[in-house]
């Protein structure tokens, strides 16, 4: 292993990480499962945790970008280079990018996740059998809408298992629209668009109005790219189109003619002689898991290794089963120390085991194959508290990952990977044995761990299990007459916003104090929520204000974005 | 009936790739990737030759050490791989 000039590494321990934007290959939660799974690779074997933040600025800023991106080293199109990061250090330094005229995957192959339907959000399942024929790609037959969907299971004929593909019918990511899908047509500087386009932007990526005007409304969505687009070209997002004419001859596949470096391409019209429109055909395409592991070593402090299995080693080569060299972990651990401890588990309350699924009554016919019966954790608390009974929460915050809505020494969770289901009801005295049973707000210091919790005029704070003595919120500089903090947002490093009443002040989580120049007015600076809100909190880089059953949600720019029910949009009620 | 095809090749509108001789895609890569202009203990830079450059990128890539743009240097080049570079300056 090698490591950079001067041994460049970070000076903490707590990493933090950042996803500017998505590429259109994969649904954004897959984009962000292979980032965070990349991450662990390293924080398994170090020291090192890996934080991520949903705005400011963080060590690691990740992002897809197409030839000249914004750095002194452009990208290559397809194949060749495939990303690239910068050594530890401020600014562009410990950033990585990623080149988005690759076709990122998990390496073999489209990962199509579905939407809606009936297949609970499953990846598609490819081939699979519709009316008697295989398909490998999401289709349109047996729809009248035009919408791509596909089976989640081998056999639609049998099973009756499916969901919606990506397209631009069904969503958009980034972009200001919230995910809204494409209307089509569309009016772009007074021209009519049917179609997804790159006309007005410089970086080559596809993108929509999602109204019927953007001249007027400037709402916009970027399109993902559905399984079967082609891959850069002059066509990215379009199909390819068989038969089609190349030279006079014609073709009904991707073909390397043409080409001196042997890539299949096809043309996305019937005619490229014509037209000349075209884009390399879709492969099995890159793994963004691997390619992320590798990049985050350079953002860590590795340079390439010259041992070939190494993931530090320069060229990319799939492996299903990924294991760290030990040349990695020593070149991650020269830097950065080993890991000790176990894993930093977080207390959980105490629980029995117990199966969901009865067993299956005996019949006297031979019982078909059951799937193995998962255990579950069942809180021994009363079950007849009912989440979905409550109209208003104490308070509501993310922890370790999960939302947490607490109410009257209860408190019920529901994790953002999940199918989004809560569970509880837990006992707040069973997890937190010192904490009062109500609690008006609690928020989780991203960079620490801490957690802080507010009651009344209290606050306690929670490391690793173990609390220090409640403090009285005057000692953090809030004034006298304050009887209780409602809301709190977490901004950047080391910062949180506490809401009270219609003011707000801004603590440092350093010095423990309040920065001058607070309160502000919550209206001044939240245009849009209500003054009065009884809950503030950070969920997915967006800042929720409750009040009622309601939320109100409002992204990084500062734009109400939606209004939604708790319970509903939330809980999953 | 086994006549090989001749194979015309085309400019592709958009096509961020260029059709390269391997001497082309030798000399672009060795430099792009550090090979050619290596700093020595004085800080001073000076170039070194293809064959060195060439004996240098076989070392690290553990091919065949010939100094000579062969068939398995030229196939190494064409492999995807990291931008950044592999001998740092």
């Amino acid at each position: 292993y090698q490591t950079f000039e001067g041994d460049l590494k970070w000076d903490h321990t707590d990493v933090t990480y950042r996803v500017l934007n998505y590429s259109p290959d994969m649904e954004e939660t897959l984009i962000d499962d292979a980032f965070a799974r990349a991450f662990k690779v390293w924080s398994d074997v170090t020291p090192l945790t890996f934080t991520r933040l949903y705005d400011g600025t963080a060590d690691i800023m990740i992002s897809f970008g197409k030839a000249d991106h914004g750095d002194p080293y452009p990208f290559d199109g397809k194949d060749g280079l495939l990303a690239h990061a910068y050594p530890p250090g401020e600014g562009l330094q410990g950033d990585a990018h990623f080149d988005d005229d690759e076709f990122w995957t998990l390496g073999t192959g489209p990962v199509v996740k579905t939407r809606y339907g009936n297949g609970e959000g499953a990846l598609c399942k490819f081939p699979f059998i519709f009316e008697g024929t295989s398909y490998s790609t999401c289709i349109t037959e047996g729809r009248s809408d035009g919408l791509p969907w596909c089976a989640t299971t081998a056999n639609y004929d049998n099973d009756k298992k499916f969901g919606f593909c990506p397209s631009e019918l069904l969503f958009t990511f980034d972009g200001n629209s919230n995910g809204a899908e494409c209307v089509f047509p569309f009016t772009f500087q007074g021209e009519t668009y049917n179609g997804c386009t790159t006309e007005g932007r410089s970086d080559g990526y596809r993108w929509c109005a999602t109204t019927s005007n953007f001249d007027t409304d400037k709402k916009y969505g970027f399109c993902p790219n559905r399984d079967t687009a082609v891959i850069g070209g002059n066509s990215e997002g379009e199909p390819c189109q068989f038969p089609f004419t190349f030279l006079g001859t014609k073709y009904t596949s991707c073909t390397s003619e043409g080409r001196g470096d042997g890539k299949l391409w096809c043309a996305t019209t019937s005619n490229y002689d014509a037209d000349k429109k075209w884009g390399f055909c879709p492969d099995k395409g890159y793994s963004l898991f691997l390619v992320a592991a590798h990049e985050f070593g350079h953002a860590l402090g590795l340079d390439h290794s010259n041992i070939q299995d190494a993931l530090m080693f320069p060229m990319y080569k799939y492996v299903a089963d990924f294991h760290l060299h030990e040349d990695d972990i020593e070149g991650i651990q020269y830097l950065y120390g080993s890991r000790t401890g176990p894993d930093p588990t977080p207390p959980q309350p105490r629980t029995t085991t117990s199966s969901p699924v009865p067993p299956p009554k005996p019949t006297g016919r031979t019982p078909k194959p059951t799937p193995p019966i998962v255990p579950t954790t069942t809180p021994v608390v009363d079950p007849s508290k009912d989440a979905c009974q409550m109209d208003v929460f104490d308070t509501i915050t993310e922890i370790q990952g999960e939302l947490h809505f607490f109410k009257d020494g209860h408190f019920w969770k529901t994790s953002n990977g999940g199918n989004g289901k809560h569970r509880g009801p837990f006992r707040v005295s069973e997890t937190w044995p010192s904490l009062p049973a109500k609690i008006n707000t609690a928020f989780e210091d991203p960079l620490t761990k801490k957690i802080y919790f507010f009651a009344g005029k209290n606050v306690d704070n929670i490391t690793r299990g173990k609390f220090r003595d409640p403090r009285r919120i005057e000692k953090l500089g809030l004034p006298n007459n304050l009887q209780k903090v409602e809301g709190a947002l977490q901004r950047g490093k080391g910062k949180v916003l506490l809401f009270s009443g219609e003011s707000f002040w801004r603590l440092d989580l350093k010095t423990q104090q309040i920065d001058r120049g607070y309160p502000r007015f919550i209206d001044q600076t939240f245009g849009g929520v209500p003054a009065d809100s009884h809950d503030v909190f950070l969920y997915k880089g967006h800042f929720y204000f409750c009040r009622d059953r309601f939320y109100w949600r409002m992204n990084s720019r500062r734009q109400v974005d939606r209004v939604g029910y708790v319970k509903y949009d939330l809980l999953k009620c | 009936w086994c006549h090989p095809i001749k194979s015309v090749f085309v400019t592709f509108p958009g096509d961020v790739l260029k059709n390269m001789t391997d001497t082309e895609l030798a000399e672009t890569y060795l430099k792009r990737f550090g090979y050619m202009e290596i700093q020595d203990k004085s800080r001073l830079q000076s170039s070194v030759s293809t064959a060195k450059a060439l004996k240098r990128l076989q070392r690290q890539l553990g091919l065949e050490e010939t100094g000579a743009l062969d068939k398995a240097t030229v196939n190494a080049m064409k492999q995807p791989r990291c931008g950044v570079p592999d001998v740092r300056n």
